[in-house]
């Protein structure tokens, strides 16, 4: 589990 | 990478082209914001930086470099080739309003104190807002040509299928990036008004979109 930014969406 | 977020992408793109062909064809960028135009330039500009840092996957820089180049070729022609039919007297909104608690917000807001970090969340900030000048101009001037309601059409259309996006990541993947949802939500909200006006006059209607 995550709550960091996704890079790879625009 | 899902239906919802590849149709939000697709619908990003397709809202700038549409604004792009519309100035060229008609050689005037009259009714547009070239303030909502610079900022989108910002947004961009302020994201995309890790172009330089990460390779993440060709599409990706594809479209980060095609979002960058189109952007940039807006703002050149609302205010360098077609200047002359630029309505800077109905682009009146006051940029700084939207500017100042956005950068305060990424400094306090972020993910992580780093440069890079608190500038792409000053972008996702900049981006929730960043429509607010297009929309005061339509609501000064009290009407919208139709090919620029389609352009909003699809640009309020990419931040909704994105939370589509989020909803369906959050679910398969347990992720969610919570400073791009509550963003992307409040961006959304802002085109709601807009979306009433443009199903209800535009598209059962003739040409324009005028306010009541």
């Amino acid at each position: 589990e995550t709550t960091k930014t996704d890079k790879d969406e625009l | 990478m899902n239906v919802f977020r590849l149709a939000g992408d697709v619908s990003h793109l397709v809202a700038i082209i549409i604004l792009l062909l519309k100035i060229w064809r008609s050689k005037s960028c009259a009714g547009i914001s070239g303030k909502s135009q610079v900022l989108f330039a910002l947004v961009f500009t302020t994201r995309y930086l890790d172009l330089f840092t990460v390779f993440i996957s060709v599409y990706n820089t594809v479209m980060k470099v095609v979002f960058l180049a189109l952007s940039y070729a807006t703002v050149y022609l609302i205010y360098m080739r077609f200047r002359n039919s630029y309505n800077s007297e109905n682009d009146t909104f006051r940029v700084e309003f939207l500017l100042v608690p956005v950068i305060g917000l990424s400094f306090l807001e972020n993910y992580a104190f780093t440069p890079l970090e608190i500038l792409w969340t000053f972008s996702i900030f900049l981006e929730a807002v960043a429509i607010m000048p297009q929309l005061f101009m339509i609501t000064k001037t009290g009407e919208a040509e139709s090919i620029t309601t389609h352009y909003l059409f699809f640009l309020g259309l990419y931040r909704a299928l994105y939370i589509a996006n989020w909803v369906w990541r959050y679910h398969t993947e347990s992720f969610y990036d919570l400073i791009a949802i509550v963003s992307g939500v409040v961006q959304t909200i802002f085109f709601c008004d807009f979306f009433y006006l443009y199903f209800t006059r535009v598209l059962r209607g003739r040409g324009k979109m005028t306010l009541p």
